[in-house]
């Protein structure tokens, strides 16, 4: 359960870091 | 120098703390002027994460026994669930307008409101696990006040075998809380406090076996140093643990550190 927690907590920085990767994919060009 | 306090969350925290620090930096510095992205499907696959960390996050506060974890970690759960909207909003608005200002503050706010929520989420029940070592550690120093009343070997044998598991995980609670931590200084400190402990327990043991044998002799000689040795030894391994959990609950630097 708690492990889980941590696992979740780094998928969603996984996402929000991809997330931003297309933002500034985009900036940056 | 490290930011995030434990292995843990640096691993997770790191990378998308530096992302959005990146994307404020960008934001301010260009105003580009280029259209924005379809950001859609990235953004349903941060609302989709958020949903399954909100409800193991809502799990966790369920089914835990901390008080303070049950009061602090709903509003990291609120932050993150903002921020996820946040998100959501500026998606829309950049599929209408990809040249929409106000959806790329939503975008900066939705990012940093992610991170900042994780963080405060990840701390939060990162302390409620110190605390849980914390608890094993008092146990110990409860243990360790009974020391001075105990005057048979009958009583001694019950009290190591009391104290003896108590000991025993703390020493290893200790050994992979200090192998998690980031900051060094605060790592040597618990390593020597525990070395200390494990080097102080056999010697306690021994000096209360003395004092029992010297008060259950006839003539009692020395059983007052005896007592003071023990004392003395109860008050080192006291001092030991309280240091432990002294540290165990610093996450900012110390101005040694800075030095």
């Amino acid at each position: 359960d708690t492990k889980e927690m941590v696992n979740q907590a780094r998928i969603l920085a996984q996402a929000t870091a991809q997330l931003i990767q297309s933002i500034k994919g985009q900036a940056e060009t | 120098m490290p930011v995030f306090h434990t292995k843990t969350i640096e691993s997770i925290l790191e990378p998308v703390a530096h992302q959005v620090s990146r994307l404020v930096i960008l934001h301010e510095e260009a105003e580009d002027g280029n259209a924005m992205p379809n950001l859609e499907r990235p953004v349903q696959a941060v609302s989709r994460a958020v949903s399954n960390l909100v409800k193991v996050g809502r799990e966790t506060i369920n089914s835990s026994d901390d008080p303070i974890l049950r009061q602090d970690m709903p509003a990291s759960l609120v932050r993150v669930e903002q921020a996820s909207r946040l998100l959501e909003e500026a998606s829309s608005m950049l599929k209408a307008d990809p040249y929409s200002q106000p959806a790329r503050g939503k975008l900066i706010d939705g990012s940093r409101g992610i991170l900042q929520g994780t963080s405060s989420l990840l701390l939060c029940f990162d302390e409620s696990e110190v605390r849980k070592i914390i608890v094993e550690c008092k146990r110990v120093l409860d243990y360790l006040a009974v020391a001075e009343v105990i005057d048979t070997m009958e009583d001694l044998v019950q009290f190591v075998k009391d104290l003896s598991p108590c000991l025993t995980k703390v020493s290893r609670d200790v050994d992979a809380r200090e192998k998690e931590l980031t900051h060094q200084v605060h790592r040597e400190m618990l390593i020597r406090c525990l070395e200390q402990v494990k080097t102080l327990a056999p010697i306690l043991i021994c000096s209360m076996k003395i004092y029992i044998q010297l008060t259950s002799h006839p003539n009692n000689k020395g059983s007052g140093e005896a007592a003071e040795n023990r004392n003395y030894l109860v008050g080192r391994m006291g001092d030991e643990i309280t240091e432990i959990i002294r540290v165990l609950q610093l996450t900012t630097y110390d101005e040694d550190e800075w030095d």
